[in-house]
């Protein structure tokens, strides 16, 4: 709760008209960045307690805990508990996210926040065209692989390793409800993109 | 033929050996419609009475109504896909864009990246998207009101008294928090925007949105700064996508080009959310 009252405390403050339109002074507008960045951050614990809490069908029972709330915890039978961290990445918008271009194995979890069934393309920046993308029901899905685009402004300002963007079709994300795919580096030698002739 | 087309059986976009969109081809029908970046000059004012203030923080008020283009020749790079195709244009060393057609969709998608905005002529700049179409809408468009109600908007004109335009540009622009829209007879164009930007159509079958600004004198509203955000000691870098929807205008086909606007609108708005774990030291099959 306190992560999430701090969350409702700063979306109270980007309330202000200043926060809307932007026509505070630059170093107000920064701080209410740093502020949102860190209530965003701060609610990522909610989202892993959240997002931890699945539970599959060989559940260890649920234990009661002393307080008495039901505590259900991602759980494979009795031998192993993972608890996954869930990072946000807010610089997807500019193709640029720590896990995905760095690790060699990670999952990629899509939460629909619609009341119905979405198919969304998804990108996700990555430093190589060799990945493979697979959901729970070991289906390897249909990936394209398209440069980032780096024009010369781009250079200073995106500090990423990221080169490609990997797209694919994450289908029938259920409503309010989520999907995860499991995404891995392969030492296939997959074609790098490369641009069609353009008549000029 | 010389164009460059990239789509799907819904929308096609065809691109000319200038680099520019030229058409677009929807619902079994092409129309004209071609994109560009021009900026407006802000205007400089002493500040001292009403009408003579700076365009800045709190006002939108350009120097002149001529906008300036950007760029005659944008470089074309197209990559193609089954699930995506793309063209990556170059318009200058400060402005790019990516414009895609996905699979099976309606819309196509352009992604823009504005900045630094160069201001060494001693010029505050404001950049606009525009999309001018053979559509013809006469002097009117529609712009929406937080996301619902579209309100229908006539250039040079007010619904409610008999408005006399002394900034005939700024007079006419509107706020557009997610979509800005005109149509003919046959045929209607939208544009959803990814956040709310400052828009209008200021003529006949066109259609802009304000995508970035920077100024360098504040307007004397209070704020006391000019509107001229850095990021590393140079002007800011804005990256943002408008999605462009093309169609029928005629309301009883189905599904209208209406209803194709709102469930694009409400995908965009409330995005699917990422996620990312690191898997290092999970197999595929513990992970299932």
């Amino acid at each position: 709760d306190p992560h999430l009252s701090f969350m409702r405390e700063m979306m109270g403050v980007m309330q202000h008209h200043d926060a809307v339109t932007g026509t505070e002074k630059q170093a107000v507008a920064a701080d209410y960045a740093r502020h949102l960045e860190v209530a965003i951050r701060a609610c990522a614990t909610n989202t892993k307690e959240v997002l931890n809490q699945l539970t599959v069908d060989t559940a260890v029972p649920a234990s009661v805990t002393e307080s008495g709330a039901r505590e259900r915890r991602w759980t494979t039978g009795p031998k192993k508990e993972y608890a996954f961290k869930f990072e946000t990445c807010t610089l997807l918008n500019i193709s640029s996210c720590a896990v995905p271009e760095q690790a060699d194995k990670f999952i990629l979890t899509l939460y629909n926040p619609l009341a119905r069934t979405v198919s969304e393309f998804v990108r996700v920046p990555v430093p190589d065209v060799n990945y493979e993308v697979k959901d729970f029901d070991d289906v390897t899905m249909e990936t394209q692989f398209l440069p980032v685009p780096t024009p010369v402004q781009d250079l200073n300002f995106r500090k990423s390793s990221a080169l490609y963007e990997l797209v694919f079709l994450a289908n029938s994300l259920p409503p309010l409800g989520y999907k995860s795919f499991y995404i891995t580096k392969t030492n296939g030698n997959r074609m790098k993109p490369v641009a069609d002739p353009v008549n000029e | 033929s010389s164009f460059t087309s990239i789509g799907n059986e819904y929308i096609r976009l065809n691109f000319d050996t200038n680099g520019f969109l030229v058409t677009v081809t929807a619902d079994g029908m092409t129309r004209i419609i071609n994109q560009e970046f021009v900026y407006y000059e802000g205007a400089i004012g002493n500040n001292r009475e009403f009408r003579n203030r700076s365009s800045g923080a709190y006002i939108f008020r350009p120097a002149r109504d001529q906008v300036r283009s950007i760029s005659l020749q944008p470089k074309l790079k197209v990559y193609r896909g089954n699930l995506v195709e793309e063209v990556h244009q170059q318009f200058n060393e400060w402005v790019s864009q990516v414009v895609r057609v996905y699979r099976q969709q309606h819309y196509a998608e352009f992604e823009w990246l504005v900045g630094p905005i160069p201001v060494d002529d001693g010029k505050g700049k404001e950049i606009v998207s525009r999309f001018n179409s053979d559509i013809n809408s006469g002097g009117i468009f529609y712009t929406d009101s937080n996301g619902r109600e579209m309100l229908k908007r006539r250039r040079d004109h007010r619904d409610t008294w008999k408005v006399k335009l002394l900034e005939h540009t700024a007079g006419n622009y509107y706020p557009i928090t997610t979509k800005i829209a005109l149509e003919d007879e046959n045929a209607r164009m939208a544009i959803l925007t990814d956040r709310a930007q400052g828009g209008s159509s200021m003529g006949a079958g066109s259609l802009e949105l304000m995508v970035h600004r920077r100024l360098l004198h504040d307007d004397a509203f209070g704020v006391d700064e000019a509107l001229n955000e850095t990021a590393y000691g140079e002007g800011l870098v804005a990256r943002g996508t408008h999605y462009l929807v093309v169609g029928s205008s005629n309301k009883r086909q189905s599904p209208t080009t209406h209803a194709i606007e709102r469930f694009t609108q409400l995908r965009k708005l409330l995005p699917v959310w990422s996620f990312f774990s690191d898997a290092k030291n999970i197999a595929y099959d513990d992970w299932r």
